[in-house]
Order: structure tokens, then C-alpha cells, then sequence
């Protein structure tokens, strides 16, 4: 494995999205593995449509009854993959734009798919794993607990204690070998994550969070998707 | 949201790094920190009681900020979009994973890669 890697600059990242007030973070970690898969297959970098998922996801776990994908109100990247598949893909973020509500109809059109799902996986918890799997894969989706995000304004991330109940969906698209830590005295490695608070927020719109012992439960919840291939996107 | 987006936007400084005064005249300067914060994300409120409410919350946020950064001395934190926001407004109004969440059983585990080469 590279020591440092980053989706960004192989150009499978889309820029900085902004959910609003809304709790959609799921469908926007959901989109952005797919983006990266699509690239990855296609060679073309699309945005996706997260209000597709946000108004017509309603996808259930079914061993957990009212445990279902539920717009502004909350999902789960997996499930939504699942959504995806069966719904035969994401349409194009221009073509189905964001509104940060959940409160219109579903306006999906089967004949503007711009990225079909060929299957996902969870990655097991790793971490030489879960950046082999990004390397390899593309973009992650991944869940983490967001209680130090809420003050977060730049550098590693690394604190001594976070609660790994997971309540954030975000992307993994790359990590470094060496973030600077004065009070630790040492080079320390981490994950760069995308987030959807828009640009303004953190490191340009990422975080980045030392690796290496399931910080904040980082580890925990990792999706990797892959992409159809097709010639007519 | 919109609007607050469009302030960020416009800002010329992405960055808000006041968080660690002293104790002295920390209510003066809070007062302080709490205009700056209006003025750059663009917030406004609706009466001079959620005024007064919202600046309660940022104080207690800038406390946060303070008992985060030593926590976790590696990153920055301070004042953000969210310093208006109680704890739980923030989770209820940003975060979205399923509470119930634990993923489901049938979920196909990713092959193992090999990590040496």
C-alpha cells in the first residue's frame, strides 16, 4: 500500500456538497462511494443525486421493523445501496437536484440513470484492509461518531477519548502517513474524510482523524461499492 | 441554510480561531466573539429572547471548544456554523445515521487484499 493516498487527486471526488438542516448525511456518503466507483469504472466523473435517495429511499432492514432510510429524518449507507440496486441507479445531481427537504415527491426517472450499483460490501474492521479497499475500491462510504466535528476547525483530529456510537455518515477518500502532532511530539497518520457541511466547515469541507485505533468508531462501519460497467455512460 | 452557506462563501477568512482567553473580561469578550460569529456566518434572530438564548448556547459551545481542545490538542477547534447549537439541535438537525443502526446480517463481507505489495 502507497504510504500517503488520496481519491482527490486521481479525480474521483466531486466537490464539497452542503446537506443544510437536514439529516441526509447518509445519502451524501452514499453518492460519494458511488461517484468514486462509477469513476473508477467509467473513467467519468459524475455528481450523483442525493435528493433521489432522500425522497424515494425507503429502504427497510428487515430485521428491524420502522428501521427504514427516512429522508431528513436519518438512513444507513447500506441500505441505500441496497435502494439503489434495485431501483437500477442514481441520476444525475443536475438532473434530480438537492433541496435539503424531504418533503416532495419521489421524481425518479429511471431513463436519466448516470451510475448503476454491480454489488457492495462491508470492509472488515482493519485498517490495512480498509485502505487496501479504498486504494483498490474507490472512495468508502463510512460512519463515525460526530460529537468533536460539531467545534472542529482544522488539523488531525486524534482525542484522547470519543464514544464510537455511530451517528455521521461521510466519505473515506484518502490518508496520510504523517500529520503533525505537537502535543504528542510525532508524526501521526490519519484518514481524510469528506464531510457535506460545505466548504466552509473544517479543512475546506474535510476532517482528517488520526488512524490507528478506531477513533470515534471510524473503523467500524465501512461500505465499499463497485460500479456497472457500461460503454453508454 | 442558504443564506448562512452564501455568508460563508463570502467571508473572507474561512477560519475562526478565538477560543482560549483568559478569564478576564471573558464576558466582554465572548460578547465579542459572538458578533463576529453573526456577522460572518450570517445569523440573525427572530426576538431578543433567542437572542439571548442563542448566546447562552455559544458561550456554553465556546466552553466546549475549550474542554475539545484539550482533548484533542492535534486538531483546532473553536467557534464553527454550529456554535449557535446545543448538542442535541446539532445531532437532530446535521446527523443522520438510523439510530437504530447496526448493519444488517446479510451483508456480504468485502474480500480480504492483500496488503504487502
Amino acid at each position: 500500500l502507497p504510504a500517503d493516498f488520496d481519491w482527490r487527486d486521481h479525480g474521483a471526488v466531486t466537490g464539497v456538497k452542503n446537506q443544510g438542516s437536514c439529516g441526509s448525511c447518509w445519502s451524501f456518503s452514499t453518492t460519494g462511494a458511488l461517484e468514486g466507483a462509477n469513476f473508477l469504472a467509467t473513467e467519468k466523473l459524475v455528481s450523483l443525486s442525493e435528493q433521489q435517495l432522500v425522497d424515494c429511499d425507503h429502504e427497510c432492514d428487515p430485521e428491524e421493523p420502522g428501521s427504514c432510510d427516512s429522508g431528513c429524518n436519518g438512513g444507513l449507507m447500506n441500505s441505500a445501496f441496497e435502494y439503489t440496486l434495485k431501483a437500477g441507479g442514481l441520476m444525475r445531481e443536475e438532473d434530480y437536484p438537492y433541496t435539503g427537504t424531504d418533503r416532495g415527491a419521489c421524481k425518479f426517472d429511471k431513463s436519466k440513470i448516470a451510475a448503476s450499483v454491480a454489488n457492495f460490501s462491508v470492509v472488515t474492521l482493519d485498517e490495512d484492509q480498509i485502505a487496501a479497499n479504498l486504494v483498490k475500491n474507490g472512495p468508502l462510504a463510512i460512519a463515525i461518531n460526530a460529537v468533536f466535528m460539531q467545534t472542529y476547525v482544522g488539523g488531525v483530529s486524534c482525542p484522547y477519548i470519543c464514544s464510537r456510537r455511530l451517528d455521521h455518515g461521510v466519505l473515506l477518500v484518502g490518508y496520510g502517513s504523517a500529520g503533525y502532532s505537537a502535543v504528542r511530539m510525532k508524526e501521526k497518520p490519519y484518514w481524510i474524510i469528506k464531510n457535506s457541511w460545505g466548504e466552509s466547515w473544517g479543512d475546506g469541507g474535510y476532517y482528517k482523524i488520526c488512524r490507528g485505533r478506531n477513533i470515534c468508531g471510524v473503523d467500524s462501519m465501512v461500505s465499499t461499492v463497485a460500479a456497472v460497467q457500461t460503454s453508454s455512460q | 441554510a442558504a443564506s448562512a452557506s452564501e455568508a460563508f462563501n463570502d467571508a473572507e477568512d474561512p477560519l475562526i480561531k478565538q477560543v482560549v482567553d483568559g478569564a478576564e473580561g471573558e464576558a466582554l469578550t465572548d460578547h465579542h466573539h459572538f458578533s463576529i460569529f453573526k456577522r460572518k456566518f450570517g445569523k440573525s434572530y427572530a426576538s431578543q429572547e433567542e437572542h439571548d438564548h442563542r448566546f447562552k448556547v455559544f458561550r456554553a459551545n465556546l466552553r466546549r471548544a475549550r474542554r475539545h481542545q484539550k482533548l484533542d490538542p492535534s486538531a483546532v477547534h473553536g467557534v464553527t456554523q454550529f456554535s449557535d447549537l446545543t448538542p442535541s439541535e446539532f445531532r437532530r438537525t446535521y446527523l443522520g445515521l438510523r439510530s437504530k443502526l447496526r448493519l444488517p446480517k446479510d451483508a456480504t463481507q468485502a474480500p480480504i487484499l492483500p496488503t504487502d505489495s
